[in-house]
Parts: structure tokens; C-alpha cells; sequence
């Protein structure tokens, strides 16, 4: 099983 | 009021056959700095990050900072209308609700103006920082896309590997594997041709192929391709357009449970 993380996860909002 | 016109229009129409598969909708903003546009795709693994340089265009004006929702699928049909050859001017002004491209044969002998409806897109724009990476691979585009594409038939992700050894692509699936190892390789007639590996530390990660594969649909835009892997970070696969900017996809890797 993978888990995937979202981008925002990585990055922050402006 | 916004006026943009780029005489190599058929980069326009690059960029968004490069794209419009993996995003539906998106604000383009437009600044000094020039149109970009950051948006991701609807399951939120994947963003694109686009910027066109306002030096690259003939003839940049933007009075103001504005962000324009369109529909890339309804946007590249647009663009089809533009011959290969022509010059794109992009127009729009303040308070409408439609963005004019307008297309110009070389020859001049031939002008069409297409009118396209702008929408309000709701969309998070993310910081993305600089970042150190453990590694990066810069190799020929269409190597890139034909590595893709072999995995892809075997199986539904791939594992990049950096090591001294070399940049290692790997899949498996129901009917067996494979393993593609590409080494450092500078000593080709033409730059273009060439892979360079830059390593700070070893790094392996897996990515979904359907994603990878989405990507190299920006491979008519440069003659080569950046990937850059970090462990604690979404890899970057980066295309540059000549003299203008850049195409960047981000892919946040898939981690074993």
C-alpha cells in the first residue's frame, strides 16, 4: 500500500 | 488593459498541449514579471508552474496585476486555430469578461481575432521555495518521454534511482519488469544530447507513470528535460523554453505505508 501526500502537504500557501 | 504579443506564437500552443491534460481550469496572472500561471490537478498530487518571461515578448504591456480564469480545454482549441507560423497577440481589458487572442500570419496577409470567456477559478497559490535537492538529472527530453512511455506498458509507476552508478528508471507489473540505467554521458557532438547527473546524496523515490507520462506532452518545448529528486520534497521535471521561461511539474512521490 502507497500513500500519496498532497502538494500542498509540501508546499505552503502565499 | 493587457497587450502581449508573441511572435513565436506556436510556443503558446506548445504550453498548452503540454498542460491542458493535466489541468482543467486555471488563472493565468499577469504581471511586470510576466504570464504564469500555478495550478494543480484535481487530485492535488500534481501542480504546473509556467512562466513566460515579459522580455520574451515583442511587445509586453500589463498596466496592472490580473488574473484571468480560463478553461484550457477551450483555450487550446483556440490556439488550434493559429497557424505554426503565426504571431499570438493576447488582449484583454479591464473588467471584461473575455480574453481576445488574436492571430497574425507572417505575411501579415491573414489576421483572425478569437474571443474567449473568461470564468472565476477559486485556487490556492503555494510558495514554492528554493530548495537543495539530492539529485539532478538533465537529459534529453525525448529520452525522458521514451523511457516513460516503455515503463508504462509494464507497469503503473517507477522508481528513480540516483546512485554514482547512474540515474535508474524501474518498473514491474503483472507480466515482469524492467530496468532502464542511464549513465553520465557529456561526451556527445551536441549539447542537447547529453546526460548529467549531479549528485549530493543517493535518492530513490516512486511516481505514478499516468502522471510522468502526462508530463512529457511538454517535450516539443525543449530539447531537454531536469528532474530534480529530493526525498523530502515533490520531484520537479522541468522544461525550459528557450529564452523565455520554463514549464515545471511537480509530483509528490508515493511512500510506502
Amino acid at each position: 500500500p502507497c500513500l500519496q501526500r498532497k502538494i500542498s502537504d509540501y508546499f505552503e500557501g502565499d | 488593459m493587457l497587450e502581449l504579443r508573441l511572435v513565436q506564437g506556436s510556443l503558446l500552443k506548445k504550453v498548452l498541449e503540454a498542460i491542458k491534460d493535466l489541468v482543467t481550469d486555471a488563472n493565468f496572472d499577469c504581471s511586470a514579471t510576466g504570464f504564469s500561471l500555478q495550478a494543480m490537478d484535481s487530485s492535488h498530487v500534481a501542480l504546473v508552474a509556467l512562466l513566460l518571461r515579459s522580455e520574451g515578448f515583442e511587445h509586453y504591456r500589463c498596466d496592472r496585476n490580473i488574473s484571468m480564469g480560463m478553461n484550457l480545454n477551450n483555450m487550446s482549441k483556440m490556439l488550434k486555430c493559429a497557424g505554426n507560423d503565426d504571431i499570438i497577440t493576447i488582449k484583454g481589458d479591464d473588467g471584461s469578461d473575455t480574453i481576445t487572442f488574436m492571430f497574425e500570419s507572417p505575411t501579415q496577409d491573414k489576421i483572425a481575432d478569437f474571443e474567449m470567456k473568461l470564468m472565476d477559478i477559486d485556487s490556492e497559490h503555494l510558495g514554492i521555495p528554493e530548495a537543495e535537492y539530492h539529485a539532478i538529472v538533465r537529459m534529453p527530453s525525448a529520452e525522458f518521454s521514451r523511457i516513460c512511455k516503455d515503463l508504462s506498458s509494464i507497469g503503473d509507476t517507477v522508481v528513480i534511482s540516483v546512485t554514482k552508478e547512474g540515474v535508474k528508471f524501474s518498473t514491474r507489473g503483472d507480466i515482469g519488469a524492467a530496468n532502464i540505467v542511464l549513465r553520465q554521458n557529456t561526451t556527445v557532438d551536441k549539447p542537447e544530447e547529453a546526460t548529467i547527473i549531479e549528485m549530493n546524496e543517493p535518492v530513490s523515490l516512486t511516481f505514478a507513470l499516468r502522471y510522468m507520462n502526462s508530463f512529457t506532452k511538454a517535450t516539443p518545448l525543449s530539447s531537454m528535460v531536469t528532474i530534480s529528486l529530493s526525498s523530502e520534497l515533490p520531484v520537479v521535471v522541468e522544461y525550459k523554453i528557450a529564452e523565455m521561461g520554463y514549464v515545471r511539474f511537480y509530483l509528490a512521490p508515493k511512500i510506502e505505508e
